[in-house]
């Protein structure tokens, strides 16, 4: 954790708040609910007490504005900075702007940011703690989308924020109310404060941990997707990835959050438009669409946007055929083909697999094309199908691209 | 990833800003260009430092990417 220079801090215990304004993207009770929470999440480990004002000047003025905002920090819009916040002090000291060109969320989703967990991290600055470099801390600078149902302070925040205020003395302190509110609104129903137990040894906070890093040789190894880009060839299997890259020989092993960390792991299905520079990414009922490392905006989207029936709730491979510029995607034993210069599903479709490719009788995993040919994954292993001869070239181990 | 050749310049833009707002990078107008790069460099191993990425002093993708990622306002390194 880390501190701002000489450390100021709040030179008393009772220190009140005030929301100013509300962001449309939210009920107003939403947000008066997340930002209690974040201030109860402070209380509980220390001993002070936030108490919410409803007019004049509060120790923290709680406010959302866009773009410039009468600080020397103009926002930036959607995405990049998301809220700041000035630590212990008179006038603007204490207060946090949050960034209204955002979209606001009451729980964690794709489609916005969870408004509980950055009023959390920017109160922390309100009282005092600047970022730290602990990846999992709460006061660590990126967003990190994270269930916050029964969310817990790391051990670096909790030591941060107790070097400047020391531990809660009897029992965590909740948000009271000052004068009675001129909207009425339902206290926070917290639990009753229980017992402030000695924490155990506090265990290392890791990122849930990815299942066992598959052995690129494993002659047993299947993929979820497989798709290029931009000239490599991407393999994809749980949380990981393999980079083959015609630029060099070996191939990378990394997970999937190194390249998109807002991205959940476990895709069925991926394929690029190489034209377009765009790669899609399919899981469950929604796709996403990426132009290499950058997330494009509005996505996640629901794969019936392509055309598909309600019926059809996830896809198992996919693939984009450069010549045709048609997308073929694979469902059970069936395909469908998708028009990428009319943005439409064609007619007459769905169709057999095995009625048009040969020798591929069972469902695709994983779909790809190189050099010509297509390679339809199924298990551990790839089947090589020139289409245009409509001719099963030859059978392969799935991993054979990795040089075993 | 390779990158996509007009992506390079706009790339180190944003990557110029983002020192700038987080890790108190000032690019002075030298006439020295290697100097500035050095400055910047200098400013990108504490990034990639504080981030526990590769200390390269290099803008690799990793470095970019996490540069790209959604944050709060506040430097993370202050004069």
């Amino acid at each position: 954790y880390s501190t701002f220079p000489h450390s100021p801090t709040w030179k008393k215990e009772d220190v009140t708040y005030r929301i100013l304004n509300y962001t449309p993207d939210m009920l107003q009770a939403d947000v008066e609910e997340a930002i209690a929470r974040a201030f109860q999440l402070w209380s509980s480990v220390t001993p002070l007490r936030f108490t919410r004002v409803y007019s004049g000047q509060a120790d923290i003025m709680i406010s959302f504005a866009a773009g410039f905002h009468g600080d020397f920090y103009s926002f930036d819009g959607p995405g990049g900075t998301l809220a700041h916040a000035y630590p212990p002090g008179n006038g603007i000291g204490g207060d946090a702007h949050f960034d209204e060109d955002e979209n606001w969320t009451k729980f964690t989703t794709y489609s916005g940011y969870n408004l509980f967990l950055v009023a959390a991290h920017e109160l922390g600055h309100s009282l005092g703690l600047s970022h730290s470099n602990v990846f999992g801390a709460l006061m660590y600078p990126i967003y990190m989308a994270t269930d916050t149902r029964d969310y817990q302070l790391h051990q670096d925040d909790i030591d941060g924020i107790q070097a400047l205020y020391g531990p809660p003395k009897e029992s965590p302190a909740l948000p009271t109310k000052a004068f009675p509110p001129q909207e009425p609104t339902e206290m926070i129903p917290a639990e009753a404060p229980t017992e402030m137990s000695p924490r155990e040894e506090p265990t290392e906070i890791t990122p849930s941990k990815p299942p066992q890093r598959p052995d690129d040789c494993d002659p047993h190894l299947t993929f979820d997707a497989i798709t290029t880009l931009r000239g490599e060839t991407l393999f994809f299997k749980d949380s990981y990835v393999w980079r083959k890259s015609p630029y060099f020989s070996e191939i990378e092993h990394d997970t999937i959050f190194s390249f998109w960390p807002s991205l959940i792991a476990g895709f069925d299905a991926a394929y690029e438009v190489d034209n377009k520079d765009r790669v899609l990414f399919f899981k469950d009922d929604q796709y996403w669409a990426v132009s290499g490392y950058s997330i494009q905006s509005g996505f996640p989207k629901p794969i019936q946007n392509l055309g598909f029936p309600t019926s059809v709730r996830k896809i198992d491979a996919a693939v984009h055929d450069q010549n045709t510029k048609r997308t073929y995607f694979f469902v059970g034993k069936q395909y469908w083909s998708f028009n990428e210069n009319t943005q439409s599903m064609e007619r007459g479709y769905p169709r057999k697999i095995a009625a048009d490719f040969r020798g591929i009788g069972h469902p695709v995993d994983a779909a790809l094309q190189k050099n010509g040919y297509f390679y339809f994954f199924h298990g551990s292993n790839q089947y090589e199908v020139d289409i245009k001869k409509k001719k099963l070239i030859r059978i392969m181990k799935s991993n054979s691209w990795f040089n075993c | 990833f390779p990158v996509a050749p007009e992506k390079e310049k706009e790339d180190m833009q944003f990557a110029k800003k983002y020192l700038e707002n987080f890790y108190d990078f000032k690019e002075e107008k030298t006439l020295f260009k290697a100097k500035d790069l050095n400055q910047m460099s200098d400013k990108i191993r504490e990034m990639q430092s504080f981030f526990g990425l590769e200390v390269t002093g290099e803008l690799n993708h990793k470095t970019l990417d996490m540069m790209k990622q959604p944050r709060c306002g506040i430097p993370d390194i202050r004069s």
